[in-house]
């Protein structure tokens, strides 16, 4: 089988300013992915690696640079499936952590359970010894732009449908 | 949000999704990201997706589960994807975008958005775009 890998960086409204980092952002996420099946890696490793990328990039909404909820804090979901066994692992509300993917993976591979949420995924996290962030790092200066000028109800719904894009 | 599906050397397909959410969400709102179905799948026998896009309106159309079932229906990734994409459309007025592919290895990267910034690799080939039809 060739390896193949195809990643996507969102579809909600990318700004004139940020289409190229948003470009070479999935670029080299895809390429990081692609080496690990270069080297023979599996599938799985493969997106959780592309995924990782693309949460450590701040151009991106997951991990550092998410969007702001309506308190201004974030609160992150992810989710990671392997085709060959349909196991799956999820975590959903989770804070204060750098890579929500990994932690996913972490549930799909160390509990019988298929996601953990808020509270419980921090549980987890932690006792699967992974560090917490501060949320102020996971913040970036565009995302709390973006958090101040959110569109009101009754603006263009064009616009407005693509403010509800995660 | 962002994602990614890969086949390996093996024929082993996997999936990956993750997100900060919507903008100004409620406190606990959970999304399709987190969901078996919505907001990823993987199947060796058929394929896998990833998507993005208005979380809510996945959920309710269970999207990666629906590509996955076109695909089995004889469907390409790229028809099976303009077909569930639509439907969202049309049921539920649902904007967004998947990344697709099967268990040959077929590909395609879809979106009924304005945008969606994507890349793939394959045969030491690599491909992306943004806008639609690029």
């Amino acid at each position: 089988m060739i390896p193949v890998i195809v990643v996507h960086g969102g579809a909600g409204h990318i700004s004139e300013e940020r289409v190229e980092l948003s470009r070479q952002g999935v670029r080299e996420a895809v390429l990081h992915g692609y080496r690990i099946l270069q080297r023979g890696g599996t599938a799985l490793d493969a997106v959780e690696e592309a995924v990782v990328q693309m949460e450590n990039n701040p151009v991106f909404n997951a991990g550092r640079g998410s969007v702001l909820n309506e308190l201004g804090d974030i609160e992150m979901d992810a989710i990671i499936m392997d085709g060959k066994t349909l196991n799956s692992g999820a975590v959903s509300a989770v804070r204060r952590i750098a890579n929500p993917i990994k932690l996913s993976r972490l549930v799909m591979e160390k509990t019988n359970h298929v996601c953990l949420t808020g509270h419980g995924a921090s549980r987890f996290a932690k006792a699967m010894g992974i560090p917490e962030v501060p949320e102020e790092f996971l913040k970036t200066d565009y995302s709390r732009m973006r958090w101040k000028k959110n569109l009101p109800p009754g603006s263009n719904p064009v616009q407005c449908q693509m403010g509800k894009m995660g | 949000t962002v994602g990614a599906v890969a086949i390996d050397a093996e024929g082993n397909v996997a999936s990956a999704t993750s997100t900060g959410g919507r903008l100004n969400k409620m406190v606990g709102r959970v999304g399709d990201t987190a969901c078996v179905g919505c907001g990823a799948y993987a199947d060796n026998y058929v394929g896998a997706a990833s998507p993005t896009g208005c979380g809510e309106e996945i959920m309710k159309v269970t999207l990666c589960r629906l590509i996955l079932f076109h695909m089995e229906q004889g469907k390409s990734p790229k028809e099976a994807s303009d077909i569930a994409l639509a439907y969202m459309f049309e049921r539920v007025q649902g904007f967004g975008g998947v990344v697709v592919l099967d268990k040959t290895g077929d590909w395609a990267a879809r979106f009924n958005s304005k945008q969606m910034s994507w890349a793939a690799a394959k045969d030491d080939q690599l491909y992306n775009g943004l806008y639609k039809d690029e």
